[in-house]
Parts: C-alpha cells; structure tokens; sequence
C-alpha cells in the first residue's frame, strides 16, 4: 500500500500546485538547504491527521498555510492529498474495491477544517479510521524526523515499549 | 494481550541480534523486559555493545553509533512488522562512509517489502535509490519538485545548491 | 551594567547584520531585546529572514538554516569578544556543500583572532584546515592519535573509515 | 592564549597516554564514528571544571574513567591535562612570567579528585579563579556540543540574553 504521489497546494512553502510521483522501492529526496524536503515529510504527517502544530515545527496549525515570500501574497488556505496504491488489495470496505485511494485534508486561515476520501467529503473519523484498519496510523516508527533518530535508542524504557507495542 | 506483546518482543529481539552486527560490522545488540513491574506494563530497555568494546550506558555512545544503534532498532521492527511505506529524513547525517554503506545494504532488504522515502545530502545513499526526486527554490520562498536522473546526478546535485 | 549590557547587544547586532547576509548570501538576521520587562531582565530575541523568504518563527525553518544562524550569531559573538580558542563539534553536518562554503569563508576570519578546533566528516571542510589531527581506533575500543598531512588526506581519510 | 596541548590518559576510550598537539588558526579533528572525537570535546570541558556528568553524556562521574575494552581491563583513574600557551601574557599572576601553563584533573574511582597548575597540587577553586580571570570561564558558547547547534537559535529569550552576556 505505498505511496504513489502528494499532492500539495498551498501548505508552507509549496504555493504552486507541487505533484510528487513515488515509485515502489527506495526514493531519495534531494536538494539545498531550507528547499522544502521536510516540508514534504510534514505534509504527510498532516494528511494523516497529524494534530499538533508542534510536531510540524509551528506554534499554531495556521502556520502551515503558505504565509508569502518574493512578492506573493500569502494563501487562505492549505491542501495536501495522499494518494494511496491499493494493487495488494488490503484496503478494508468500502474502498476495496479501488486500485488506488485519494485522501485530501484542507485547513483555511478561519480554521475550518475539510476532508475528502476519493474528492468526496467526509468527516477526519472516517480517515483516522481508514488508517488504523490499513495499519498506516500505528505505525509512528515509520516517520523519522530530521535530527530524531539518536534519540530513539536514548528514550525511556516505556517509550521504546511502545514501538514494540506498535509492531505487536 | 501480555502473550501477544511478549511473543513480538522476542521476534523483534531476535531480529535486532541479527541486523546489528550488519550495520555494526561486529558488536551485539538486544532488547531486554524490566522486571520491576508485570509484562504487561514493564518498560523494554536497548542494550548494545559496537565491536571490541564494553556495554556502556546508551548515553556515552558517539553521535554516529546512536543513530547506527536507532536504525538496528528500527530496522528490527519494519522486518517483522512491515509498514507500507516509511518516511527517514536524514537519518544518514552522523553516519561516516563505512557505517552509511552498510546502513544501505540493509535498507536494500527493507524496501523490498516497504516503500522507502528517504531525504539526503549524501551522494552515495543517492546513489542506490531506485527514484531520485529533487526539490528546488529557484524563485526563493518557493519550493519546486523536479525529476533527476541518473547521469544527471553529479551535475543537478551541483546545480540545484 | 545596563549600560554595558545594551552596548554589547548593539555591538553583536550590528555584527549580526554584517554576518548573515554573507553566510546566507543574502537576506537578513539581527537581535531584539523584548520590552516586557526592564533591560536588566529582558530576554533577547533572535529574528531571521533567509535571502526572499518572509520572516517567519524560528522553528519553521529548515535544519540546515537553523544550523547557519545559529553560526551567524556565535560568529558574531566570537567577533565581537573573540574567546581564546573555540572548538566546534560537527556542526557543518546539517549544511549543503554551497553553505558550507560560505561557512568556512567566515570561520577562516575567525580564526585570525582565535584558535579554532573543528571536528567534521566533511572532506570541504578537512581542506581548509591549517592541522588536520585523526584519530582512530584499530585497536577496538582504545583511542589513538594520528597526525594526517594533506598529500595523504584522501587515502588516510579512506584507511581511517 | 591558545591551546597548545591535551594529555588524556585513562580519560573515556583515551587507555593508553595520549597526546594531542594543536597548532593556532584552524585545527580539524577527523575520523570514523565512536573513534573518540566529541571524547576529546568532554576531556577540554572536564578540565575546564565541567561538574555535571550528564553534560558530558555520562549518569555518573565516574563513566569518564576507561572502563575497559578489548581484553584491556579498567582503569581506577583518568587524568586530562590542558597546556595553554601564554604569549601573549595575558595570563594574571602569579602566573603571568610563564610562557605556557599547563591545568590537570584527576578523578579516582574511589571519587577523590585532585587538581594541579604546572604539576603543582592546587584546589578545584584555583583553577576555577584561573579560568575566570582569563576569559575561558565566562565564555560557554566557546564549546559547541554536536548536535546542538540548531537548537542555539530555538532558545528561550533568557538563554539568548545569557549568551549576550557572556560576551559583555
Ligand atoms: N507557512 C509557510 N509559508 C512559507 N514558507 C514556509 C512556511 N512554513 C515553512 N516555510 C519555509 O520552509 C523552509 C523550510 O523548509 P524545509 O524544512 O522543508 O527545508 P529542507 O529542504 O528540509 O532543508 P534542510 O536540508 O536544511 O533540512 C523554511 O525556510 C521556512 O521558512
Ligand atoms: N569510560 C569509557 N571507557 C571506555 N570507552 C568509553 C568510555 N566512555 C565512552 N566510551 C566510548 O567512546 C565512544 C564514543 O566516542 P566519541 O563520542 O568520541 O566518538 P566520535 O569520534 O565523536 O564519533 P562520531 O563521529 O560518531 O560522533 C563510545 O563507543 C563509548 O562507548
Ligand atoms: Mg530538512
Ligand atoms: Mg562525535
């Protein structure tokens, strides 16, 4: 069930529509310093329902929403949506069916929040729970953020219990 | 359920005594229950010895051997527990040249059954990926995704910073 | 002294205003003493603008850039009262071969007035160096030193790793 | 008043008698990973006076003492020496007339310490008053620990006014 592309529009420093096509395997990421390839890895968090602003190096969730530079304004609002492959089939109903899966999260600079599955709208439950039943949501140990990982074999005996809870 | 957690703690266990020594060249590694409390909530401790040398507190270790200690750990769990995809941003930045190419050898495996999305400034580790994505900010603020390929890699990496 | 205090903080700003556009190659950085409170108290804080980027809270930006202003504002503080020596552990690990260049460029002006120990992976940075020191372990373990000269630099660096 | 010199012995994976010789301008310390380089880094801060363990990635004080390797059995002491040049006379009396001084640190398993200016017995206070009066002591953002520097610009306004005030 991997990734096949993001889209971005709009959410920090990708203002322009940004399609990004991934391919089975390893996919390297490259570019200058401060390009936005975290920016990238943030999107992803947020579409799969990431819901601390923190986590995204903000103080509020707002500051993901393009906020101007070189002569262009800032946006009113972010988008980013996660395309899913679902060739193996283990997607549970009702998007079985499928070959691939589109989730998309809005936020506007109001706060208001939308959510679709496939363009249609649906509530953030019904994504969180498409997650959790295809196994995406439990895994927090397949997202390493930047200057993270010699911090994992240094946390607390009931932190590393949890990534093996998670494999469980 | 305690069996459950008990029996995957032992996979993962078993899976990290045989991945460190790959990425360590040597040395030992595994996971061990506390026992102050029931295993249902008893904490899980990481104990690893690099090649040749004492079992030291995890603190003491270098920069490159925790984060070549972390990617043991994690490696462990993707092979038992494969996720569809994983997402490690720069997680190659402490290792040296020896540690990274041991670190991809074993990242080769994974991403026969995971999608693996890494971000690097490293042109070896580039250079074993299947798809190479770049991202630029030709129009400063604004960032750019463009394809590169192969033959182009030496001269986009130039190019793009 | 509040006196003495507020000149030093004009000092490092205004140095502040000279350093980071070099290592940025553009854009702008300087200090702010924060009004809630009496200059004697008052904390201080740092506000940057990479070259075409809206200024934006510190803790968006990206590693690499907080890497560079963090050197931008220890260079000017080491500028504005040198320190005898000062010794820099891996800190050119987040930055782009591009901002390493600019990096180094500055640490050279540095290093006019204060010693300058540096402990790096990166090859661009070894060559700039005026002593490079190795150390090695081939006994597992046990630590040794090494001096390298710059003929051998490549080979010694490929024997070390 | 730069650094001439570092003796470690005994000092983390330092076993054998090591002695470092630096030279002014630009000095880099390379190797492979856990080869000892950031040990170098916590033998300068240990001589300085540095009395937190955590500080130098140890629980106790006593981590700093080679605890064996490779059939090499522990040690019951470590010892690191600094030898700073005084060319420029800077240094206040009563050692102003030297040319260099050299600082040692002691620390015994048995967790006595003892402390020596020019190989003469001194108290931990000499070397502090040593420190102080010479600049060293005052200036904390001399020493860049690794992976810290990115966090220097995320401080709180407080820990960037201390730095201010180290250079004032
Ligand atoms: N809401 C926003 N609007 C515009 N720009 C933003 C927004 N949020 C973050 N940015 C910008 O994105 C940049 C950070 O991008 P990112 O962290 O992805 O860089 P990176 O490619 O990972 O770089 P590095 O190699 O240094 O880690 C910063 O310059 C930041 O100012
Ligand atoms: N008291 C001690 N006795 C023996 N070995 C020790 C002691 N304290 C630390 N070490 C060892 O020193 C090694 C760490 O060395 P150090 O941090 O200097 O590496 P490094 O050269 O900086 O590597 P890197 O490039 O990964 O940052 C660890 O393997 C650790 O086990
Ligand atoms: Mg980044
Ligand atoms: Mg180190």
């Amino acid at each position: 069930m991997h990734i096949k592309q993001i889209e971005l529009f709009g959410f920090k420093s990708f203002v322009d529509k940004a399609i990004v096509t991934f391919s089975t395997g390893i996919c390297a990421v490259v570019g200058p310093n401060g390009c936005g390839k975290s920016n990238l890895v943030d999107a992803v968090r947020w579409v799969l329902g990431e819901q601390s602003a923190k986590q995204l190096r903000g103080k509020l969730m707002e500051e993901v929403i393009f906020n101007g530079a070189n002569g262009r304004p800032s946006l009113n609002f972010a988008e980013v949506s996660l395309v899913l492959s679902n060739e193996d089939g283990k997607v549970p109903p009702p998007y079985h069916e499928y070959s691939e899966i589109m989730v998309t999260r809005r936020l506007f600079r109001s706060g208001d929040s939308e959510y679709y599955i496939n363009r249609t709208p649906c509530r953030r439950m019904d994504i969180s729970k498409l997650f959790m039943d295809t196994g995406i949501g439990h895994r927090h140990y397949a997202i390493i953020e930047q200057g993270k990982i010699s911090h994992v074999v240094e946390s607390k005996p009931e932190d590393i219990r949890a990534l093996i809870e998670e494999a469980a | 359920t305690r069996k459950r957690f008990l029996q995957t703690l032992e996979a993962v266990n078993r899976k990290l005594e045989e991945v460190f020594p790959l990425l360590f060249n040597g040395g030992s590694g595994h996971l061990q229950l506390l026992t102050d409390r029931d295993p249902l909530e008893a904490g899980v401790e990481i104990l690893v010895q690099p090649p040749g040398k004492r079992l030291t507190s995890m603190t003491l270790l270098s920069g490159g051997e925790k984060a070549l200690a972390a990617a043991a750990l994690l490696f462990s769990l993707y092979m038992i527990r494969p996720s569809p995809f994983c997402i490690l941003d720069e997680v190659d930045a402490p290792l040296d040249d020896a540690n990274i190419d041991r670190f991809i050898k074993v990242l080769k495996r994974i991403s026969l059954d995971s999608q693996v999305i890494l971000i690097t400034h490293n042109k070896r580790t580039m250079e074993t990926s299947d798809l190479l994505l770049g991202v630029t900010m030709e129009e400063p603020g604004i960032s750019k995704i463009i394809s590169v390929n192969f033959q182009g890699l030496s001269d986009t990496h130039e190019q793009m910073v």
